[in-house]
């Protein structure tokens, strides 16, 4: 059927009702939507390809916030394509809207998911400061699109009238919740979190310790600000791009030691770990008696499995504590070995306080949080938060080391998303 | 198609820009709030009826979200914010009140490894 016999958004849509009021509704139930620009409709101002990288750009910015992934589909019978962009001067790609030249009306969006950008306006890539930013205007009716309507808010990319921008382009905290409230936040297990500490001189030569957070999946990894609740700009990225000599995908653990006399920071993978070199950002090749990286577990850590699940070093007692399986292994790096008390039940170190709400085996990540000054549980989406002697101090009658019930990640962290893997070099 | 002669296009004839035609009375005004979702289609369309109530209500209420005075009458500041440029989705009724000012976010932290996107 003619695409164009509806009428132009917001206008009822193919999903159920119930969409919260003026909030928008959700327009695909599909994880993975697909994109083309189309042949007949490149604009004559930009390059083919910086036509099509901008628009690559503009869906990985929703994918960034939002469980859906868009994938460009060059050879897809077109009728298939999810979204079809496309260029046009007054009467343009058989649309029944036509076009007023430049100025006014410089795109729309039809509810069936085709965009139409008016070329008679002066559109331009995100590195120029003139004309109408083109992915400014792509990210607004991507936002259609995918149910938003217009809203005078200030901020918000959805504002109906084009307002230049400032150096960056990003979705605000309100737009992020706009669109989660249609199709919900990202959640996912992680194959490690930690906290990345650096110390600084500030300018009156004080040591400043300051820290990011990082959480790893598959081959990418984000940078988590958590004063501004939400991943760096433009992340995910891969690893490698990151952290140059670690394995390049699925890490089971990273652990910190961190003493008065000692700074090591360590990755593990398999039977295997790699020394970390904050200061020249790489991996050590080879420690100081000229033995090469990678090493095996159980030579570094004796009676240490692997591989692991996980593990994390715990400053006060300085132990690192390694998990695999139902069991934790507790390894006081002073004296370079296991406890004679351990391996340990989970269950029985790390005790439930609401009985049966408890990861019991097989978590992904064992993360210590310095902005939340506590360790926490990761399995699949979920996290249990252990107790801290704070908590301690307020309820005495909370056991030590107990876990608290489980809280969706998704919660706590936010817009911890993936992309498509054909985006991620973005 | 666009016209060339030569196989390296070098003779392009340029598009002729147009421009749209600036919203400049009342009947465009009233095609343009129509258009955009803030009054009904103006009666016996192409043909403009007195400014009654209903527009002078549809005005107000576009004067107000766009922060301009909401007089309800069809002034210059008014007229200048129509002719901005716009996308040509409508604007729906529910949002005409979303005025709100979210809380900015702040300025990134500049992470360990900054990038700019």
């Amino acid at each position: 059927p003619k695409r164009f016999l509806q009428t132009l958004l917001p206008g009822p849509r193919r999903q159920p009702k119930g969409s919260p009021q003026g909030g928008g509704t959700r327009a695909f139930a599909k994880k993975t939507l697909t994109w083309r620009l189309v042949g007949e409709g490149y604009s004559s101002q930009l390059s083919v390809e910086d036509q099509r990288y901008i628009f690559r750009l503009a869906f990985r910015m929703w994918s960034e916030v939002i469980p859906l992934d868009f994938r460009e589909d060059l050879t897809a019978p077109g009728a298939t394509i999810d979204i079809q962009l496309g260029f046009g001067r007054g009467r343009h790609l058989g649309c029944p809207r036509v076009f007023d030249g430049s100025g006014q009306e410089f795109a729309h969006a039809w509810r069936l998911g085709d965009i139409h950008f008016d070329d008679d306006e002066h559109f331009t890539p995100p590195t120029s400061d003139r004309g109408i930013s083109l992915l400014k205007v792509a990210v607004h009716e991507i936002g259609h699109v995918l149910g938003l309507p217009h809203t005078y808010r200030t901020g918000s990319i959805m504002q109906p009238n084009y307002i230049p921008q400032g150096p960056a382009l990003e979705l605000d905290w309100s737009d992020r919740k706009a669109i989660q409230k249609l199709y919900g936040s990202c959640e996912g297990s992680f194959d490690t979190a930690f906290d990345w500490i650096r110390t600084e001189r500030n300018q009156h030569g004080d040591v400043t310790v300051r820290f990011s957070t990082y959480f790893f999946r598959n081959s990418w990894y984000w940078l988590y600000e958590n004063r501004n609740n939400r991943t760096r700009y433009g992340d995910p990225v891969h690893i490698l791009a990151g952290w140059h000599g670690v394995p390049a995908q699925s890490l089971d653990a990273f652990v910190h030691i961190w003493t008065w006399t000692r700074d090591e920071r360590y990755f593990f993978k398999g039977n295997q770990y790699w020394r970390y070199d904050s200061e020249k950002d790489q991996t050590h090749a080879e420690d100081e008696r000229g033995k090469s990286y990678p090493k095996l577990i159980s030579e570094g850590f004796p009676g240490i499995p692997s591989p692991l699940d996980t593990a994390y070093y715990d400053r006060r007692k300085q132990f690192i504590y390694f998990f695999k399986g139902s069991f934790v292994f507790a390894f006081d790096v002073n004296r370079n070995q296991v406890l004679g008390s351990y391996p340990k039940k989970m269950t029985e170190v790390f005790p439930a306080i609401e009985p049966q709400n408890h990861p019991f085996r097989s978590i992904d990540s064992a993360y210590y949080s310095f902005a939340h000054k506590s360790v926490f549980f990761f399995k699949g989406s979920l996290y249990w938060k252990v107790v801290t002697d704070a908590d301690r101090r307020q309820r005495p009658w909370l056991p030590s080391n107990g876990v608290f019930p489980k809280q969706p990640i998704s919660e706590k962290w936010f817009d911890v998303c993936d992309v498509h893997a054909s985006t991620l070099n973005m | 198609e666009t016209l060339f002669h030569s196989r390296d296009r070098s003779d392009l004839a340029p598009p002729l820009l147009r421009r749209a035609t600036p919203i400049a009375d009342l009947s465009a005004a009233q095609r343009f709030l129509s258009k955009y979702g803030w009054a009904e289609a103006p009666p016996g369309a192409g043909s403009v009826g007195p400014p009654g109530a209903a527009l002078a209500e549809a005005l107000r209420k576009f004067q107000k979200v766009n922060a301009l005075p909401a007089s309800g009458e069809l002034d210059a500041a008014t007229l200048a914010t129509m002719n901005r440029p716009r996308c040509g989705v409508p604007d729906p009724r529910s949002q005409l009140m979303a005025t709100s000012t979210a809380p900015r976010t702040p300025p990134s932290l500049p992470g360990r490894r900054p990038r700019a996107r």
